[in-house]
């Protein structure tokens, strides 16, 4: 069963958009995944219509209260499951500072209950490599990473593959990594310049299919809705489909 | 002399981009600001054409080596001075972890050299409300708040509105607020909505001057540059000039 940590540390480069609309696209696979939001943001949450739950409850109910995982599980508008963060969240970081064992409590807590359903786990990270981050990625065996067209998003990706690899030797395990394209304008040359030097440095690591910019992935959080339910014939739609049959086909949620 | 944090812990919603082509409007309006980099990815370093540098200069050589500021200055391809970040400037998080006394560190280092200068200081932020941008929020008397005209990055105003307030009452002191809406398509429905929403929820601290999308301002970083080097004819160019000048006419950088 695969674990999947969707990050990276550049802001805003549709880390959100593809948790929401993958997660959407692998349940009408009938492969309906799990969701954890580690970000304090809570904007995954938001986009499934939860806004901050009683105090509590979703993930900081397991960082500070230790409540399992399983336990934590609630239904979104869309068919998938999801334990939905809160902006309290953010104190988990200044609560264990930089106790090195606190980044292995997800790991941990991933309990049979929670695995045994065979459905993949997305966890959606917020813009910063710091304690829940690190629990996310330590949990995981996978990085989805998506990277905006743009420079400085490119700029991103180098930093972010030299730090996997610190992880990588301490762990002493490797990561399977795939990078999407997001935001991809075809009118615009940059856009094609960026997907062009992924590529070379790279290779197969990139994802052919690419997220094309659409006004529809920017609304239908604003309605709590994924991409399908609110404009089931966008480019976006499509866009993020493919890119579900790409990763199914590949096997990178098996 | 203005101390200015330019924040939004949403991330990708153009802080960096404001940043670099504000600094750019000033100098040309003859009022050259000095530009502190505190976010560990160095955007703001890079686009003035400024990478990793010597292990212990900028920002880190403060917080770690407690370096004057005054003595740290650098200039720019364009005419005005920065202190670079540098990737070890993520360490600080760590350094200090949940040190209140760690937060006023920025404010104590304002030395009489640097602020007596007269020139308005912009210090770049981070997506994230931790030590480094509580140093900023602390050593600053004005937030300049991007907005991108999308609903996530309208959400987190909401929540950023609050900490404010939560700060404020802490220090006995309020900010002046101005909020920048960025990545404006005229040709998008929701942008407008989302200027609208903008508008009615926080009135006159909404500047109004919109930033377009445009993409000279995703690719003048790119060649180490700031919008009006890389295209002077541009619309982004004359967004952030107009922006400038609402901003100098209403007394901000005073
Ligand atoms: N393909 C796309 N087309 C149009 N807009 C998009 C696309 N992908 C993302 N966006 C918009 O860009 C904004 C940033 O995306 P998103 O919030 O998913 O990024 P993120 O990486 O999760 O951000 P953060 O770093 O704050 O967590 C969103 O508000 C969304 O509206
Ligand atoms: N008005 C605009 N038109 C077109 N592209 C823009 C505009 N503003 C910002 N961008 C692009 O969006 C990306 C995100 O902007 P930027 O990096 O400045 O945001 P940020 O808030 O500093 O991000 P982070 O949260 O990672 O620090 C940039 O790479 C830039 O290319
Ligand atoms: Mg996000
Ligand atoms: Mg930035």
């Amino acid at each position: 069963m695969a674990v999947i940590a969707v990050f990276n540390q550049k802001g805003g480069v549709g880390k959100t958009t593809t948790c929401l609309n993958l997660a959407a696209a692998l349940t009408r696979a009938k492969r309906p995944p799990i969701t954890l939001d580690l970000d304090p943001q809570a904007h995954l949450s938001l986009a499934c219509r939860i806004r901050d739950g009683a105090l509590g409850t979703g993930m900081v109910a397991f960082f500070k209260n230790k409540t399992p995982l399983s336990q934590l599980l609630r239904d979104t508008p869309s068919g998938w499951k999801i334990i939905p963060s809160s902006l309290e969240l953010s104190k988990v970081d200044a609560l264990y500072g930089s106790d090195a064992k606190a980044a292995t409590l997800l790991r941990q807590g991933l309990d049979p209950d929670l695995t045994a359903r065979g459905a993949p786990i997305l966890i959606d990270c917020c813009p910063m490599l710091g304690v829940l981050t690190l629990n996310a990625l330590l949990a995981s065996d996978r990085v989805l990473i998506p990277v905006s067209a743009d420079f400085l998003s490119l700029e991103g990706v180098h930093k972010l593959d030299g730090a996997l690899r610190v992880l990588e030797k301490k762990l002493g395990r490797i990561y399977r990594q795939r990078i999407v394209v997001t935001r991809f304008d075809p009118r615009r040359k940059l856009s094609y310049e960026i997907y062009e030097k992924l590529k070379e440095r790279y290779g197969a690591r990139v994802c052919n299919t690419r997220i094309c910019e659409n006004a529809a992935l920017a609304t239908s959080p604003m309605h709590g809705q994924d991409v399908f339910s609110y404009a089931e014939q966008s480019a976006g739609a499509a866009d993020y489909k493919a890119l579900a049959q790409e990763l199914l086909a590949s096997g990178f949620f098996e």
